[in-house]
Protein backbone atom coordinates (compact mmCIF):
# COMPACT_ATOMS: atom_id res chain seq x y z
CA UNK A 1 0.00 0.00 0.00
CA UNK A 2 1.27 3.33 -0.50
CA UNK A 3 3.10 5.02 2.70
CA UNK A 4 2.64 8.86 1.10
CA UNK A 5 -0.64 9.30 2.48
CA UNK A 6 0.97 11.06 5.58
CA UNK A 7 3.71 12.77 4.22
CA UNK A 8 2.09 13.38 0.79
CA UNK A 9 0.63 16.29 2.72
CA UNK A 10 2.40 19.07 1.40
CA UNK A 11 0.95 18.15 -2.18
CA UNK A 12 -1.93 19.25 -1.10
CA UNK A 13 -1.48 22.89 -0.78
CA UNK A 14 -1.02 24.10 -4.40
CA UNK A 15 0.83 26.77 -3.49
CA UNK A 16 3.90 24.43 -2.15
CA UNK A 17 3.18 22.56 -5.26
CA UNK A 18 4.29 25.44 -7.57
CA UNK A 19 6.72 26.47 -5.90
CA UNK A 20 8.71 22.46 -5.51
CA UNK A 21 7.85 22.43 -9.45
CA UNK A 22 10.02 26.30 -9.82
CA UNK A 23 12.60 24.52 -7.78
CA UNK A 24 13.04 21.37 -9.35
CA UNK A 25 12.80 22.89 -12.68
CA UNK A 26 15.25 25.44 -11.68
CA UNK A 27 17.68 22.99 -10.01
CA UNK A 28 17.42 20.98 -13.44
CA UNK A 29 17.71 23.70 -15.54
CA UNK A 30 21.17 24.58 -13.52
CA UNK A 31 22.24 21.58 -13.83
CA UNK A 32 21.94 21.55 -17.85
CA UNK A 33 23.70 24.93 -18.22
CA UNK A 34 26.66 23.60 -16.32
CA UNK B 1 29.57 24.19 7.90
CA UNK B 2 31.15 27.29 6.24
CA UNK B 3 29.55 30.19 6.82
CA UNK B 4 31.26 32.37 4.56
CA UNK B 5 30.87 35.89 5.76
CA UNK B 6 27.95 36.17 7.04
CA UNK B 7 27.54 37.11 10.37
CA UNK B 8 26.91 34.61 13.20
CA UNK B 9 23.27 35.35 13.98
CA UNK B 10 22.75 34.47 10.35
CA UNK B 11 25.00 31.66 10.22
CA UNK B 12 23.00 30.27 12.93
CA UNK B 13 19.74 31.08 11.73
CA UNK B 14 19.98 29.89 8.10
CA UNK B 15 21.43 26.35 9.51
CA UNK B 16 18.68 26.32 11.95
CA UNK B 17 16.28 26.92 8.86
CA UNK B 18 18.10 23.94 6.87
CA UNK B 19 17.92 21.20 9.55
CA UNK B 20 14.18 22.15 9.88
CA UNK B 21 13.96 22.36 6.12
CA UNK B 22 16.12 18.85 6.01
CA UNK B 23 13.71 16.36 7.56
CA UNK B 24 10.48 17.65 5.65
CA UNK B 25 12.49 17.40 1.67
CA UNK B 26 14.24 14.11 2.34
CA UNK B 27 12.57 13.15 -1.00
CA UNK B 28 14.26 16.01 -2.53
CA UNK B 29 17.46 16.50 -0.98
CA UNK B 30 18.97 18.27 -4.05
CA UNK B 31 16.58 21.53 -3.19
CA UNK B 32 18.54 22.02 0.22
CA UNK B 33 21.70 21.38 -2.04
CA UNK B 34 20.63 24.00 -3.89
CA UNK B 35 20.04 26.60 -1.28
CA UNK B 36 23.86 26.66 0.14
CA UNK B 37 24.59 26.83 -3.53
CA UNK B 38 22.67 29.88 -3.59
CA UNK B 39 24.17 30.82 -0.29
CA UNK B 40 27.45 31.01 -1.08
CA UNK B 41 26.53 32.95 -4.32
CA UNK B 42 25.26 35.94 -2.07
CA UNK B 43 26.62 39.09 -1.54
CA UNK B 44 28.58 39.23 1.72
CA UNK B 45 27.04 42.57 2.55
CA UNK B 46 23.50 40.88 2.09
CA UNK B 47 24.66 37.80 4.26
CA UNK B 48 25.30 40.05 7.19
CA UNK B 49 22.56 42.27 6.97
CA UNK B 50 19.25 42.78 9.09
CA UNK B 51 17.13 42.30 5.95
CA UNK B 52 18.70 38.62 5.54
CA UNK B 53 18.24 38.33 9.05
CA UNK B 54 14.86 39.44 9.44
CA UNK B 55 13.96 37.50 6.01
CA UNK B 56 15.37 33.74 7.77
CA UNK B 57 13.41 34.81 10.85
CA UNK B 58 10.42 35.11 9.16
CA UNK B 59 10.69 32.42 6.91
CA UNK B 60 12.10 29.49 10.08
CA UNK B 61 9.28 30.76 12.28
CA UNK B 62 6.04 30.29 8.99
CA UNK B 63 8.12 26.70 8.09
CA UNK B 64 7.79 25.86 11.93
CA UNK B 65 3.98 26.81 11.65
CA UNK B 66 3.19 25.38 8.53
CA UNK B 67 5.39 22.87 7.30
CA UNK B 68 2.89 21.93 4.37
CA UNK B 69 4.60 24.80 2.68
CA UNK B 70 8.36 24.14 3.27
CA UNK B 71 9.17 24.53 -0.67
CA UNK B 72 7.23 27.84 -0.64
CA UNK B 73 9.29 29.08 2.23
CA UNK B 74 12.78 27.60 0.68
CA UNK B 75 11.68 28.94 -2.82
CA UNK B 76 11.54 32.53 -0.97
CA UNK B 77 15.23 32.12 0.40
CA UNK B 78 16.61 30.91 -3.24
CA UNK B 79 14.84 33.72 -5.08
CA UNK B 80 16.00 36.53 -2.30
CA UNK B 81 19.53 35.37 -2.60
CA UNK B 82 19.65 35.14 -6.28
CA UNK B 83 18.65 38.18 -6.66
CA UNK B 84 21.50 39.56 -3.71
CA UNK B 85 23.76 37.74 -5.76
CA UNK B 86 27.51 38.95 -5.91
CA UNK B 87 27.37 37.65 -9.49
CA UNK B 88 24.42 39.82 -10.07
CA UNK B 89 24.84 40.79 -13.87
CA UNK B 90 25.05 44.28 -14.94
CA UNK B 91 22.03 46.11 -16.27
CA UNK B 92 23.37 46.72 -20.13
CA UNK B 93 22.44 50.52 -20.55
CA UNK B 94 22.34 51.57 -24.63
Amino acid sequence: APAEDDDGDDDDDPENRIAKKMLLEEIKANLSSD
Amino acid sequence: RKAGSMSTDNAKLFEEFVDYCTSLTQEHPEVITFLRGRLSKASPTFLSSVEFHNILSRCLTRVQKKRTKVYVYINELCTVLKANSSKRKINLSP
